[in-house]
């Protein structure tokens, strides 16, 4: 202001130091990521997934995402549509739990993070699965089932069938954003699957947990609302 | 929208590289490993800011013609961000979960005047 050229004639503040004022920006733009994640820290990552499940899930994404029909879309197609869309959108993949998860009765858990004050609105919620036939025959057909799991075994609620052919290994996608949405609307922070294969010789085919690049897997996309402004609109 | 250098004090963007490995946030942020947020700044001078190119917007350029004319002079333009981009993020949650998001308006492309 004093040399009449330098600073903001309306801010009514000094012009910062040059190196002041980058790392004030940086901090500011470390606050706002985290603001704009809605995270109020930044995650303390212990024990991160194993690189093998992180490159195996994003090839297979990578190819395109699930319609309702069971088809895929491509990428490129669906980030047209989001583009169109106002609320920020989030694409979340999980990995079934490896602590929580039964192979023997090939039950699936995942673990959600989910900040007080948020509304998860779930567009689609795909599990990823890899089946492998155990015997020698060329072909076997199968009617693979995922449940969301009950207090008790009558109580589990059946998502999504599939019918085909167990060949060699293949990943095979299982929609289940219906039973996705109502966990997140009872603030259940965890997702428990209890899967079943009909022609299936062997339960221990499904889910393959333990190996790395079979993995299951499940991805969500869904749109954050925080709940004050649903209740304002 | 001009680039800031050390010769220019008219209203310009300058680049910033925010390195996600300086600031140690490697660990938890996959992709990218930085972003430009690059920012605005400098004068507005009268015949500078209602330039074609220049200023922020339409009634940017018409409010500059009154000013020029004697109209509302003592209100002043100032330099501000006028073409965003959002910036794609791939990274770990709390829970370990990968999330992959794009935040708006977080690259600044072009300055303008207001």
């Amino acid at each position: 202001q004093t040399s009449g050229d330098a600073g903001c004639p309306t801010c009514g503040m000094p012009a910062l130091e040059k190196g002041t004022e980058e790392q004030l920006l940086i901090e500011i733009a470390k606050l706002q990521i985290l603001s704009k994640l809605h995270l109020k820290e930044r995650p303390n990552i212990t024990d991160p997934v194993p690189r093998a499940f992180l490159n195996a899930a994003l090839r297979k994404l990578h190819a395109g995402r699930v319609r309702q029909d069971g088809t895929v879309e491509l990428n490129s197609n669906l980030e047209r549509q989001n583009a169109r869309e106002k609320d920020q959108g989030y694409e979340i993949i999980s990995f079934a739990d490896p602590d929580h998860g039964d192979a023997a009765k090939s039950g699936l858990t995942f673990q959600f993070s989910k900040e007080r004050g948020m509304n998860f609105h779930i567009l689609q919620s795909t599990l990823w699965l890899y089946f492998k036939s155990s015997s020698e025959a060329p072909k076997e057909r199968v009617t693979a089932k995922v449940f969301l799991a009950g207090p008790h075994q009558s109580n589990r609620t059946l998502l999504s069938q599939k019918q085909f052919d167990l060949k060699w290994g293949s990943w095979h996608t299982f929609l289940i954003t219906r039973g996705v949405q109502n966990i997140f609307d009872r603030g259940d922070k965890q997702v428990k699957l209890v899967l079943e294969c009909e022609g299936c010789q062997d339960l221990a085919v499904l889910g393959s947990l333990g190996n790395a690049s079979h993995q299951p897997f499940l991805v969500t996309q869904v749109r954050v609302r925080e709940e004050h402004s649903i209740q304002k609109r | 929208s001009l680039d800031c250098d050390t010769n220019i004090n008219l209203c310009c963007k300058k680049d910033i590289y925010v390195s996600f490995r300086e600031i140690g946030w490697q660990d938890w942020i996959i992709a990218p490993d930085g972003y430009h947020m690059n920012y605005c700044m400098g004068l507005c001078r009268e015949h500078f800011a209602g330039a074609p190119g220049i200023a922020a917007s339409f009634h940017a350029a018409v409010f500059n013609q009154l000013k020029a004319n004697g109209i509302h002079s003592a209100i002043s333009s100032c330099c501000v961000p006028t073409q965003r981009r959002p910036l794609s993020m791939l990274y770990f949650d709390p829970s370990h979960n990968i999330i992959k998001t794009d935040i708006p308006d977080m690259i600044v492309e072009a300055c303008g005047c207001t």
